[in-house]
């Protein structure tokens, strides 16, 4: 889950 | 991290303590859709269960507890607290969970990012988001009589989203290679079905009257 795409949003 | 999205997400806070204090205040949670206040709860367990492997930064691990622990406790004060939920204007609020859930929860399965469980969950929890103010609005439209507390709560609540658009439109012009389709669709439509509630709401702030939806 932590490679690629990171929700960096709320 | 922008001023807009800074501004977005205290005012997302402000507006759950508004809420908060409220009931705590009155002890009364009257005018308030338990519905929606639910919604939210899983609108954010969904979102944020990464909050314990995804670490990102203090400053969003700090507002995601905060944001699941203010909005459990007003879903306690309706539930559970002796006073507080007597209040609870039932009969009104009668929105059907089903409605919302099962359309965002095929939409998720059929649209995402990435097919893997945390993914379609957050993609569920975006989707549910954009909807989960329609049994709110639904029971002021009912209630007719808005009190200024339960305005101020929508109010705010729109104006969290009309922030967030402002500081994706700035990610957007300032980080190359910056976009995120499917949040900016359900957000424009999330802030959209605050445009009716805002243009009431400005229309009883400038004639400084009680807020009233027509029926």
């Amino acid at each position: 889950l932590t490679e690629g795409k990171f929700h960096d949003e709320l | 991290m922008n001023l807009f999205r800074f501004a977005g997400d205290i005012l997302h806070l402000l507006s759950i303590l508004v809420l908060l204090l409220k009931i705590h205040a009155t002890k009364s949670c009257a005018g308030i859709s338990l519905k929606t206040q639910e919604l939210y709860l899983a609108v954010f367990i969904t979102r944020y269960l990464d909050l314990f492997w995804n670490f990102h930064s203090l400053y969003n691990s700090v507002f995601k507890v905060v944001y699941i622990g203010t909005t459990s406790m007003i879903v306690w004060y309706m539930r559970r607290h002796r006073n507080v939920k007597l209040t609870y204007d039932r009969d009104h609020d009668t929105f059907r969970y089903l409605f919302l859930v099962a359309p965002c929860a095929v939409l998720s399965l059929l649209i995402n990012a990435r097919y893997n469980l945390f993914e379609i969950l957050w993609t569920f929890s975006i989707y549910l988001e954009a909807v989960a103010i329609l049994p709110q609005l639904v029971l002021l439209q009912r209630t007719k009589n808005v009190d200024n507390l339960t305005g101020n709560y929508v109010f705010l609540l729109g104006l969290y989203r009309a922030f967030y658009i402002l500081n994706w439109v700035y990610r957007f012009a300032t980080e190359p290679g910056y976009s995120a389709w499917l949040v900016w669709i359900s957000g424009l439509i999330q802030t959209g079905l605050y445009l009716d509630f805002f243009y009431y709401y400005v229309q009883a702030w400038k004639q400084s009257k009680k807020l009233q939806l027509p029926s």
